[in-house]
C-alpha cells in the first residue's frame, strides 16, 4: 500500500468497521459475501475492459451479456425479493451506467407491485422477478414532463371488445426519455389519460407489452427507438414510444387503486394521489441511493488528496528537504479540507435521511393497503422537496470532488465524470426540482 | 402558514397549535420563535438546530405574507403564486434543509459504538456550523443572530475540521467500496495511482496504433507539401 495512504489509516480514533455497519444497516458483513462471490466468478461476471473506453453499442453489448450472467447467478447469492440486494448486484456486475434491468428493478417491477390487483400480481410479478421478460416505466413524453395532466397519450376504452385503444395523437405525445425503452424492454408500465364512457379519469398506469417474445420485434400499432446520445448513462437505451390504435385487453390497465368495469363504469381510487406511490418509492430509494455515489466521489478525492502531494506550507524548503520530506499532503492544506469535508458530512446527512423517508414510506404503503392515505401528503411533499435539495448538493459536491483531484479529476481514470454525469440527470428526472420545491411549498403554504 | 397565529386567547386554536407542534416534519412552524439565538461557545446541537428552523418558518411566514399582500393588490391566486415562485423555493428547501438537520441530529444517539459516535459528533458539528454559515444571512439581516455568534460558528467549523483531518481516510474506507465498486484509479484501495494511471491508459483503443490509420491521409500529406 502506498505508505502515505497507510500512515494515515494508522492515525485513526475508531473502527471503520463498525461505522461500516452503521451505514449500511447492519448489512456490511452481507455486502462483503456479495462482493466476494462475484469477484470469484472471474471474467464472467466483469467488465471486458473499462466501459468508458467502449463505444456505446460494445458498452450495451458488454451490459447485456453482464445482465445475462447477473440472472443466472442471482439466486445463488442474493435474496432476490430484497430491493436494496438486487441493486447492489445490478450495480456490482452492470454499474450504473445504464443496463436491461436496471429500470425493471428500480421503476417497473415497484410499479407493478403497488398497482397490479391481486390477480394481476399473480399472472405477472412472478415473470417480473424470474426476469422472463424485460420491463420499463413510460410515463414521461417529449413534450410533457413533470405535469402530469397535461400528458396526451390516450387509452380510450371501447366496451364492444372490452379493450382499451392505445394513441399518440401528437408528436408531443411522443413517451420519449424512459430508460431500456429504446432496444431492451418488451413490457413496460404506461401512464396514459384514460378515457371511457366518453369521458377522460386523467393518467393511469397500464401494463403493455411492445415487442415480440420470440423475435423482439416491436409489435404492429408501435413505433420504438433509441433517442440518441446524451451528458452520461451511455449503456442505457433511453427510448421513444408512439402508439397508432394499438389494442390492449381491459384487464391490462393495473387495477389495484382504480377500475374500469367490462361495461366501461370508472371505479375511483381510494386516494386520488394513490397511483403515484411508485414515483414516491423511487424518491425515497434515490435520495439514499444518491448519497452512495457521493459517498464514492468523495472517497476518491480523499484518498488521492492524501497521496497527491503538491508545493510546500512552509516556503524556503530546500530542494535536498523537498527531495526526502516531499511537498506537502493536499489535504493538509486547509481549503482542500473546506472543500472535502463537508461534502463528506453530506454523505452521512442525506444517507440518513434517506433511510427515514425509506421507512416512512414503508409505512405509507401499509397504511394505503389498510384503506388508510393520511400520511401521503406529508411524504408527497417532504419527498419532493428532498429529492429536489439532495440531487442539487449531491451534483454540486461530486463537482467539488472532480475539483480536488485537479487535472486527473477531469480524467475519466478517476471514474469521477461518469459519476457526476449520471448523478446530473437526477437533478431533472423523477421530477424537476424547482417543481419539486413549488410542491412542497404548496403544503407549507396550507400549513 | 394560514394557520400559524402565535398570539390568541382563543383555547381551541390553542389546543389545535398545541397537537400540530407534535408533526415530526413540520410542527417546528407552530412553535413562537424566540427573538434572539441561544448559540455560544457551549452549545448543544439543539441551539443550532433552532437557528435553522428560524431560518426556514421565517422563510415561509414572509412568503405567505408575501402572496396575500399580492392578493390584496388585485392578483389573482395563481398569480400571486407565480410571482412569490422565488421565495417560495427558497422557503421550500430552508424547511426540507431543517428536516435533514433535525435527521441527522436524530441519528447519532442511535450510534452504539463509543468511537464511531465520537467521530460522527465531528461530522455532525462541521455539518451544522457549515451549513448555518451557508444560510445566515436572513438571521443576521433580521438580528436573530449576531456577528459574534456568526464568529463562534466560524470557528466550530474551522475547529471541526481540524478535529476530522486525522479520521479522514478511515471515514471514506468505512464506506467498503471495493475498487470494482468505484471504477476509479485516483480512489484505489491500495494508493498506487501513479503506476496504474499508465497502465489504464493503455486501454485506449487509439493505442492500438503507433501511427492512426488517416495520418497519412490528411495531416501526413498535409504537412509535406
Amino acid at each position: 500500500v502506498n505508505p502515505d495512504l497507510a500512515e494515515e489509516r494508522i492515525k485513526a480514533t475508531f473502527d471503520p468497521y463498525q461505522l461500516g455497519n452503521f451505514f449500511w444497516q447492519g448489512q456490511l458483513k452481507r455486502r462483503r459475501e456479495i462482493v466476494s462471490y462475484v469477484e470469484a466468478q472471474g471474467a464472467e461476471l466483469s467488465p471486458r475492459m473499462p466501459e468508458v473506453f467502449m463505444s456505446r453499442m460494445e458498452q450495451m453489448e458488454d451490459v447485456a451479456r453482464l445482465s445475462v450472467g447477473m440472472a443466472k447467478h442471482a439466486e445463488k447469492v442474493i435474496d432476490v425479493f430484497k430491493p436494496e440486494e438486487q441493486f447492489y448486484l445490478n450495480s456490482l456486475i452492470c454499474g450504473f451506467n445504464g443496463s436491461p434491468f436496471h429500470l425493471h428493478l428500480i421503476m417497473a417491477l415497484p410499479a407493478m407491485i403497488n398497482n397490479c390487483d391481486d390477480e394481476q400480481a399473480g399472472e405477472w410479478l412472478p415473470k417480473l422477478l424470474n426476469r422472463e421478460l424485460i420491463a420499463t416505466y413510460a410515463q414521461t413524453e417529449m413534450g410533457h414532463g413533470t405535469n402530469l395532466r397535461a400528458l396526451e397519450t390516450t387509452a380510450t376504452y371501447d366496451p364492444s371488445t372490452e379493450q382499451f385503444i392505445l394513441n399518440t395523437p401528437t408528436i408531443t405525445a411522443t413517451k420519449w426519455w424512459p430508460g431500456t425503452l429504446g432496444k431492451s424492454a418488451n413490457f413496460c408500465v404506461i401512464i396514459a389519460q384514460l378515457w371511457t364512457n366518453g369521458k377522460c379519469y386523467g393518467p393511469h398506469p397500464f401494463w403493455v407489452q411492445l415487442r415480440d417474445i420470440e423475435t423482439h420485434k416491436s409489435l404492429p400499432g408501435i413505433t420504438l427507438g433509441d433517442i440518441g446520445p446524451k451528458l452520461g448513462t451511455s449503456s442505457n437505451d433511453n427510448g421513444f414510444l408512439r402508439f397508432d390504435n394499438y389494442r390492449i385487453p381491459r384487464r391490462h390497465m393495473l387495477m389495484k387503486h382504480a377500475k374500469v368495469l367490462p361495461t366501461g363504469e370508472y371505479i375511483p381510487p381510494l386516494h386520488a394521489k394513490v397511483g403515484y406511490t411508485s414515483m414516491m418509492y423511487v424518491r425515497s430509494m434515490m435520495i439514499y441511493g444518491h448519497a452512495i455515489y457521493l459517498a464514492q466521489a468523495v472517497t476518491i478525492a480523499i484518498r488521492y488528496s492524501c497521496v497527491r502531494r503538491q508545493g510546500e506550507i512552509n516556503p524556503g524548503f530546500t530542494i535536498v528537504q523537498i527531495y526526502f520530506a516531499g511537498e506537502v499532503k493536499v489535504l493538509d492544506y486547509k481549503t482542500q479540507q473546506y472543500r472535502l469535508f463537508p461534502v463528506l458530512a453530506h454523505v452521512f446527512a442525506i444517507a440518513f435521511t434517506g433511510i427515514y423517508i425509506n421507512q416512512l414510506y414503508y409505512t405509507v404503503i401499509g397504511d394505503i393497503n389498510a384503506g388508510d392515505a393520511s400520511l401521503l401528503a406529508d411524504l408527497h411533499s417532504l419527498g419532493s422537496g428532498l429529492k429536489a435539495l439532495t440531487s442539487w448538493q449531491i451534483t454540486k459536491g461530486i463537482e467539488q470532488c472532480r475539483l480536488s483531484c485537479g487535472g486527473h479529476g477531469y480524467s475519466d481514470a478517476s471514474g469521477i465524470p461518469s459519476l457526476y454525469t449520471m448523478v446530473a440527470g437526477s437533478l431533472t428526472y423523477e421530477g424537476e426540482n424547482i417543481v419539486m420545491l413549488l410542491q412542497t411549498a404548496r403544503s407549507l403554504m396550507k400549513i | 402558514a394560514a394557520e400559524c397565529i402565535y398570539v390568541t386567547d382563543n383555547i381551541e386554536k390553542i389546543k389545535e397549535n398545541e397537537f400540530k407542534m407534535q408533526n415530526a416534519i413540520s410542527g417546528y412552524i407552530y412553535r413562537k420563535p424566540n427573538n434572539f439565538s441561544q448559540i455560544n461557545q457551549n452549545s448543544n446541537v439543539f441551539d443550532y438546530l433552532e437557528a435553522f428552523e428560524h431560518n426556514s418558518r421565517r422563510l415561509i411566514l414572509s412568503s405567505f405574507d408575501y402572496i396575500q399582500k399580492l392578493k390584496k393588490l388585485g392578483k389573482t391566486a395563481e398569480e400571486a403564486w407565480n410571482e412569490a415562485g422565488v421565495q417560495l423555493c427558497q422557503a421550500s428547501k430552508a424547511h426540507t434543509q431543517t428536516f435533514l438537520v433535525r435527521t441527522f441530529i436524530g441519528t447519532i444517539p442511535k450510534i452504539e459504538d463509543f468511537a464511531v459516535k465520537s467521530v460522527m459528533e465531528d461530522i455532525l458539528w462541521l455539518y451544522l456550523s457549515y451549513e448555518l454559515v451557508h444560510s445566515a444571512v436572513g438571521l443576521l439581516e433580521e438580528g436573530f443572530l449576531s456577528s459574534q455568534q456568526m464568529d463562534i460558528i466560524r470557528k466550530k467549523m474551522f475547529d471541526s475540521l481540524e478535529k476530522i483531518r486525522p479520521n479522514s481516510v478511515a471515514l471514506v474506507d468505512s464506506f467498503d467500496f471495493t475498487d470494482r465498486e468505484l471504477r476509479s484509479v485516483l480512489g484505489r484501495k491500495d494508493g498506487k495511482v501513479y503506476e496504474n494511471l499508465l497502465e489504464w491508459a493503455s486501454n485506449s483503443p487509439l493505442n492500438e496504433y503507433d501511427v492512426l490509420p488517416f495520418h497519412e491521409k490528411y495531416l501526413g500529406s498535409a504537412m509535406r507539401e
